[in-house]
Order: structure tokens, then C-alpha cells, then sequence
């Protein structure tokens, strides 16, 4: 499952 | 969390702190872009809004608040405090010519036509590019201040640390991120003309000056 990775990085 | 991405965040508050530190301690902001830092404090901003809506870690939020706070105070110490030192003659960068395109892509190339979406890919898109007139300043004026490397070594190395902070999620999480990555990677190309002098002269004790 390709998605979102960066929204919990800063 | 994973070590790259544990030792690209401090890598990244280093550089931050050592430049807040170089401004103040010295009581001058020569040599430092305040077009470039007034970019960072936009880019902070438009990622940051999710401060007070979403809470993700202690660790997140604090280093958001840590890196906005700097952000503006640098800012301000460069037009405010020690604006007598800054030398706006070689920071003449037109930074027009960046936010244009990076607003126009973030409204054409997102993941999603959201607000806070589209104000996130702005800010993943013009952080890749804020350095520029930093590093066009260093060539107009031909050289920089040794402790200015250092910030802009940190600076660089934090997203070559998230680059591979992606490699490490992607493979172990199936998580990927193409604006992020995409961005991440023009981000630390810009630096690698930076990175040969640094490594090739600071490091070697002598000062970084142009043409190499």
C-alpha cells in the first residue's frame, strides 16, 4: 500500500 | 521513527541552532541570505498549521514549535536587531522566481485539492528550493564565513538523511511518498556542489571560497 508517508514527519 | 529520520531531524535543528547562534553571538548576519531565511519561516508555516489540529507526538510538536520559533527569531534578528549587518547588496536572489512555480506546482501536482494539502506540497516543494538564494549570495560574494559552512552542511545533510529515512520506510513499511521524495532528492542535488567544497576545503581547514 503505496500512501502517505510524510505527514507525520517534521 | 527511524534513525535516519532521528539524526535528520537533529541534523536539522543543528543547523538551525548553529545559525541563530553565529547571528547572535557575533551580532551580525553578514553573509547569510535573509531572503533564504524568510523562505524557511514560510515553509515552516504552511507545514506546520496542523500544529493545533492534529497531534501526532510530543516529539512532533515540539520540534515543530522549536523550529518555527527559530525560524521567525532568525528572521527577525537578520531584519530586525542586526539589520545595520545585512548585506542586502549580495542578497539580491529573486525569489518571485521561485514561489511562482512552486505555488503553481503545488496547485497542479498534489495528492489531494485540499487546503491544507495544497499548503503542505507549497511548503515540500519550496523547501527544496529555499536554499537557492543562500547559496547564490556565496557566489556573488565569492566566499563564506567558516561557521556558515557548517550551518549549510547540517542544513543539507538533514534531507540526504530523510532520503534515505524514505529508503528505509518504503522498504520496511510500504510507505512512499513521491512529492516528498521527488522534492527531497532536487533538495540535496542543490547541495552537492556545496558538499565538494565543503568537504574538499573546510574540512581540510582552509575557507570555502568560489571559483573553487
Amino acid at each position: 500500500s503505496l500512501h502517505r508517508a510524510a505527514k507525520d514527519e517534521l | 521513527m527511524n534513525i535516519f529520520r532521528l539524526t535528520g531531524d537533529l541534523s536539522h535543528l543543528a543547523a538551525i541552532i548553529i545559525l541563530l547562534l553565529k547571528i547572535w553571538k557575533t551580532r551580525s548576519c553578514a553573509g547569510i541570505s535573509g531572503k533564504s531565511q524568510i523562505l524557511f519561516a514560510l515553509v515552516f508555516t504552511t507545514r506546520y498549521l496542523d500544529l493545533f489540529s492534529s497531534f501526532i507526538s510530543l516529539y512532533n510538536t515540539v520540534m515543530k514549535v522549536i523550529y518555527i520559533m527559530c525560524a521567525y527569531a532568525t528572521v527577525y534578528l537578520i531584519y530586525g536587531k542586526f539589520k545595520a549587518t545585512y548585506d542586502g547588496n549580495h542578497d539580491t536572489f529573486r525569489v518571485e522566481f521561485l514561489l511562482i512555480p512552486v505555488v503553481l506546482l503545488a496547485v497542479l501536482i498534489n495528492h489531494a485539492f485540499a487546503p491544507m494539502e495544497i499548503l503542505w506540497t507549497f511548503s515540500i516543494y519550496l523547501e527544496s528550493v529555499a536554499i537557492l538564494p543562500q547559496l547564490f549570495m556565496i557566489s556573488k560574494t565569492g566566499e563564506a564565513e567558516t561557521i556558515t559552512t557548517h550551518y549549510l552542511f547540517f542544513l543539507g545533510l538533514y534531507r540526504t538523511l530523510y532520503l534515505f529515512n524514505w529508503i528505509w520506510r518504503f522498504y520496511f513499511e510500504g510507505f512512499f511518498d513521491l512529492i516528498a521524495v521527488v522534492a527531497g532528492l532536487v533538495q540535496t542535488i542543490l547541495y552537492c556542489d556545496f558538499f565538494y567544497l565543503y568537504i574538499t576545503k573546510v574540512l581540510k581547514g582552509k575557507k570555502l571560497s568560489l571559483p573553487a
